[in-house]
């Protein structure tokens, strides 16, 4: 069993690894590495001796093979289709946003429950009525979904999904979602940002 | 030096007593509070001792004077004005969420650097230029600010943000901010999400 943290850092290695590999860089150190990440080396090779043996004492990790290796782990050596449910405030901010599809993640369906949002296109894809989630993402065969629907709609839109194949639910509803074991939820609470941030403050002031 | 996770645990804490002290529950213990969180009761106690003696073996925590010592950690026991910039998707749709309005932070200047914003009203607030964020953020002693624009965009205005007094700050933007040592910078992954959801999948595929 992984520690969740080493898996949080994960994504983190990939970007720099990326971004190492784009501008030409062939080999890296541990301790180039966590310079680059602000972890220490110690962590960076404990992490990655989870997954195997990588990098050579001395000489340093292979970034091309590195770069290949942890894309694999994270499943993004491959382009994954997103169904995304909700598309409010939040909704739209995700839709729009770049990053995932940078790493191969596509918003392949967007659903809403608001009959004035169905029917719009929003990044390329038209809002469909919610009550066709059952119907519709089985054709897809896509395997994760996001939620940014309001938390009294969340455990129905969830039963939609998983019933319709769905293996991996990014939850942005205040709600814990009830899931059967084959379906991995990420709950994000954004207040624990701003309430983490709070505590640094209040703590300076003391 | 108390463990980030630990930090991070701080929020569900909180949310979860005052959950039981709307519902008039008196006293909880470690393991009920573990069931409710989903985190073990012995994690619970080890959390908790970092910041002084709760609760009475064999008898549980007292929910109003542990809720009470919590916000108190978090610095949530008085409200905070927040300043916001940048009103695009992201913004807009952090600017609406009441998450952090019921904890006390309130949003009381939003600036942009888009003329067709600048003006409208959003929350109760009008939109402020961006170049008067040096004039205004003063005035008013806010202390915690959140940065919704794009990556170029970044430096610059935490640079006006820390002169104007701002010593908090959450980053959404993707790129490592430099700030003076007296500032607490919380730099926000959104992709880090998508990715360890991703590596689930790829797990269960193996
Ligand atoms: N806005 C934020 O920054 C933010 C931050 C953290 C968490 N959240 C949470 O994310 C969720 C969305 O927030 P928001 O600000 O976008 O809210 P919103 O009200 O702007 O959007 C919610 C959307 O969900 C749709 N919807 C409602 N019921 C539905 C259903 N049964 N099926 C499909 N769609 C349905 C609505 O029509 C609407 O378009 C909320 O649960 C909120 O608590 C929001
Ligand atoms: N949309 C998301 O879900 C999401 C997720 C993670 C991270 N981000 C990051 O958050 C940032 C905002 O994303 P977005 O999707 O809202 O982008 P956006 O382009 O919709 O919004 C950016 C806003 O910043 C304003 N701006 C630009 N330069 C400015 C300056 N110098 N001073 C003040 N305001 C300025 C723009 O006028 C615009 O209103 C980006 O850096 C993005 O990478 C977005």
């Amino acid at each position: 069993q992984i520690p969740r943290p080493t898996i949080e850092r994960l994504p983190l290695y990939l970007r720099c690894l990326t971004r190492l590999a784009n501008s030409g860089v062939e080999v890296v150190s541990s301790e180039e590495l966590g310079n680059l990440l602000a972890i220490t080396s110690v962590q960076i090779r404990k992490d990655l001796a989870y997954f195997g043996e990588f990098g050579r004492r001395g000489v340093g990790y292979d970034v091309p093979a590195l770069l290949a290796q942890v894309s694999q782990i994270l499943g993004v050596n491959r382009s994954r289709k997103l169904v995304l449910v909700g598309v409010g405030h939040l909704g739209q901010a995700l839709a729009n946003y770049d990053g995932f599809r940078e790493h191969g993640f596509n918003i392949s369906a967007i659903f809403d429950a608001d009959p004035s949002k169905i029917g719009l296109t929003i990044v390329g894809q038209r809002v469909l009525p919610a009550h066709r989630i059952g119907e519709i993402v089985p054709q897809m065969g896509a395997e994760m979904a996001i939620i940014a629907v309001p938390a009294h709609a969340a455990q129905k839109v969830t039963d939609a999904l998983v019933q319709g194949g769905i293996k991996a639910i990014w939850n942005f509803a205040p709600v814990r979602l009830i899931v059967p074991d084959h379906v991995e939820v990420r709950q994000e609470n954004m207040i624990v940002g701003m309430l983490a941030l709070s505590y640094y403050l209040a703590q300076r002031e003391r």
